[in-house]
């Protein structure tokens, strides 16, 4: 059945959404099935892959409109489909506070995608709310994107204790597939003594592959496109591939 | 009596406490009296000022265990204090829920405060959260920080109809006193295009000083200074302290 990973780290603008766009896209290139599911009232993960967000979507599974199955829209790329997030997630938090099983929701109505796909991939918004507290019951796996900034790293210690506190009290088969690195500029002083003291607390979860910045990965989301349709043959699509082996070897 | 400023964008990584550390150093330094309120509980500009946030902050203040003004600090800068924030104040947003008057406990709980400062100025976490709401109840001015990137637009008007019905409902004070770009640079395709439609759209909304990406500015927070403290020659102290001009000029 599926790998379900979410990509999750609640400060924001550390890459959570570029990565679950390219990953996913780079693991469809390689002849995987998955799909990408927007957690995110932002939809930024729907605007980057040009997808319908006025379509029924994530709040309209979560509040029981449509199934699972008839959200998953496809997308230009083979072998990858989505469901779209619009600002109706956003009152979602609240809705689900008073709700029986609140914590529940998000495993219950995606049960019927586990033998659609390889791989569903979620993007998470920057907070730890009640819809991201449902995919950390959902997921069997979390990817930590991070910059190589210091502020970035002040966060992590409290994002690793949440994700031990859900698999301890909700979901046992919750892990840690790993930390990655993103914005990675190797001319930083700041980039390199971030990466060398988070690699020597976190040794092994953090993967070999870094992504670097890279203009034409912040410039493929206003075309719509993933970096393999927009640019296969700059750096991020190189990383971003490279990791996709990475991940692949590690969940099987 | 004070200016309310708050500083928000549910886009995360957008500058938001960067831009509330330094333009508050920088009207200090111009002989304003000045207190950053912390109201993330991401805890990132209490850090990024080396502000004890073990100590009682803005959680306290809200379940009233203490005094807005008991829970003043002082910094390290002259005419410049804080009230820290923690991990605490995630769980205000599910608490507050139920509770009658929900919307103004921001409002009532910092009114003491208002003749002991010329700037009170907020920094938000990268959500609509009811902990957000509560600020923009409270505040008189919104500055909108965004970078110069594709996927940043897209949140501007979501973010510009939730002041519009804050100001409409709850708050007929409330203002937005500018968009800032943060971390711009000069050479970048995107990077223009992006200040071109904007400034075109918002037109005299658009702060004239734009932050430049900086280095200098993402290493201050790991020494706990304001950019003033740590390097007052570099590019991105010049651009705050001629933000502050502007601030004063649009305020007062
Ligand atoms: N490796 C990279 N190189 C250059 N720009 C990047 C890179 N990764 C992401 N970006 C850009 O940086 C910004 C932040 O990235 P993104 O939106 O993916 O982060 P996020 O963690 O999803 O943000 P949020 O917390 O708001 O959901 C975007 O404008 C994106 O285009
Ligand atoms: N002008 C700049 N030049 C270079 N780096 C910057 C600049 N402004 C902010 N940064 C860095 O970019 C990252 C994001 O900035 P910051 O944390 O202030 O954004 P934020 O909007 O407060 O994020 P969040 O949404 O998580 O609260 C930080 O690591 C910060 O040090
Ligand atoms: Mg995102
Ligand atoms: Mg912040």
């Amino acid at each position: 059945s599926a790998n379900k990973i979410i990509f999750l780290n609640q400060k924001g603008g550390v890459g959570k959404t570029t990565s679950v766009v390219n990953l996913g896209a780079a693991l469809a290139l390689r002849g995987k099935r998955v799909l990408l599911i927007d957690f995110d009232s932002q939809g930024n993960l729907s605007s980057s892959l040009s997808a319908d967000n006025s379509a029924p979507g994530t709040y309209d599974i979560l509040t029981e409109q449509i199934s699972a199955k008839e959200a998953c829209q496809k997308t230009s790329i083979n072998n990858l489909d989505i469901i779209t997030a619009n600002i109706d997630l956003a009152g979602l938090n609240i809705e689900l506070v008073n709700v029986e099983n609140r914590n529940y929701y998000v495993k219950n109505a995606l049960a019927e995608l586990e033998n659609s796909y390889d791989y569903i991939i979620g993007d998470c918004p920057p907070s730890l709310g009640l819809v991201t507290i449902n995919t950390l019951v959902w997921a069997s796996y979390v990817i930590i994107p991070m910059q190589c900034e210091y502020l970035a790293m002040e966060g992590l210690n409290s994002l690793m204790r949440t994700v031990a506190s859900i698999k301890r009290s909700l979901n046992q088969d919750l892990t840690i597939l790993g930390i990655l690195f993103t914005m990675f500029t190797k001319r930083t002083k700041l980039a390199n003594e971030v990466v060398e003291d988070v690699t020597q607390y976190f040794d092994n979860l953090v993967f070999k592959t870094k992504i670097p910045r890279n203009v034409r990965l912040s410039e493929a989301p206003s075309h719509g496109l993933p970096i393999f349709a927009y640019d296969k043959h700059c750096l991020g699509a190189k990383a971003y591939y490279k990791l996709s082996k990475e991940v692949i070897t590690r969940v099987e």
